[in-house]
């Protein structure tokens, strides 16, 4: 479960400040799966970097069970939010974040490795395989096409067996039959073995294909469902 | 025009060879507008790259017609490409590419400054406004969210006013309002200006949206559209 409660986010360049959050509350149960939706620059991608411990928020608090009991992760140190990222959270960024000088292979096994699962190796070929790159494992980042280093991020967000996922975009760069695969296979990781998930997308068809009433963001604050409906 | 005659390209890891274009044969009519389709990995940003002159392709022709004449780019010298690439095309990126030590607006004004057009600065501030960037034009490309930082790289693509624009998925983390806001401008380019406009897109219903008949890749060659009906 998440409760996020008034949450604010600001960035400054120069002196100008962009209030990229701006109030956020919100309260996510358990096993949801839930479509983040809103215009470009509203706050998305903040949000999933907060909720992932990326970045603190300035106001506000983010509370999470992911081990029985509920914890503030905006009172975490250094090394709590470490283990939190490696081990309870996985992040498909909206680019990526591979490391160039690792293999695809060397990338999700990486992640695997810092989690503590079993079988890291054979956990990395085996998801890595799942999403038809067998013939990949060993090229760089630098050798693989758009969509292939989406679905090496996306391997390597899942392979530790994360609680919460939190997907920016999973699908951008991916063609029609495989977004339907990752859309399906991340609901299965909800429905199926009660993970929370959250995917921020532009695709409302996407959306309204494997969800209902979505999260809508705009201007850094969570707009009700009434007003979106009439824009 | 273009007339593409059979292009083939190969990467090289280790000793295996990947055959990201295996035969490519097209012609493109001057002022078309056309949409690229294909699974992940199936050589649509190879293709564009070597339209683009930014990689040269192992066998084959690339007539193109863009100052009264045709003229087979694959022959041309490191000087001649550069000049085709600063003054001749606009490419938008799939992972846009954007200078980071430079701001949205000097991103934009490098590249008109590069193609000899009339008031490069103006023209910078006019397009990144026209993509509600106005009040972005110092922030550094890592101080703008994923859809900003795509907006700022159809910009630079466009500021130079080119006779051909290769773009690689263009609206891939933007909303629905502000694609369709992109696409309507490029039909409009090729519509209303004559310019030639290739799109890779994953998203089938945009493209059938705004164009017919498209070019459908599969493995490094064009496939015909009634093979493809049938998939
Ligand atoms: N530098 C490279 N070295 C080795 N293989 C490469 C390299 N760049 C691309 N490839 C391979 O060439 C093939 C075509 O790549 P390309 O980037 O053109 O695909 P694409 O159609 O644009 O895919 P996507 O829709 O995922 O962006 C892929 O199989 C890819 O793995
Ligand atoms: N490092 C930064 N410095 C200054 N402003 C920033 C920074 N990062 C993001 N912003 C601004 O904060 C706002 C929210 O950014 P965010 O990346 O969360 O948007 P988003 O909803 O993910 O957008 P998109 O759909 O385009 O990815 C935007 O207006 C952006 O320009
Ligand atoms: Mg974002
Ligand atoms: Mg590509």
């Amino acid at each position: 479960q998440i409760i996020i409660k008034d949450v604010m986010k600001s960035y400054y360049t120069g002196d100008i400040e962009v209030r990229a959050l701006n109030g956020i509350n919100l309260k996510i149960k358990k096993g949801a799966f839930k479509m983040i939706l809103g215009p470009s620059g509203c706050g998305k991608s903040t949000l999933l970097n907060v909720l992932g411990g990326l970045d603190s928020p300035d106001k506000g608090e983010i509370l999470i069970n992911f081990d029985g009991s509920m914890r503030d992760i905006t009172k975490f140190s250094k090394d709590q939010l470490t283990l939190y990222r490696r081990q309870k959270i996985g992040i498909i960024f909206q680019f990526y974040n591979l490391i160039p000088i690792l293999t695809a292979l060397e990338n999700v096994e990486l992640a695997a490795r810092f989690s503590n699962i079993e079988n890291p190796k054979k956990k990395s070929i085996e998801l890595l395989t799942e999403f038809g790159l067998t013939e990949k494992l060993d090229h760089y980042p630098n050798q693989l096409s758009g969509g292939e280093q989406q679905r090496v991020a996306i391997a390597r967000a899942l392979v530790k067996d994360p609680v919460l996922i939190l997907a920016d975009e999973p699908t951008g760069n991916l063609d029609t039959k495989k977004s339907n695969d990752i859309y399906r296979l991340l609901k299965n990781m909800a429905v199926k073995y009660g993970k929370t998930v959250l995917i921020v997308t532009h695709d409302e068809d996407m959306a309204n294909k494997y969800a209902e009433k979505h999260i809508f963001i705009r201007d850094g604050k969570i707009i009700k469902s009434e007003e979106v409906a009439h824009k």
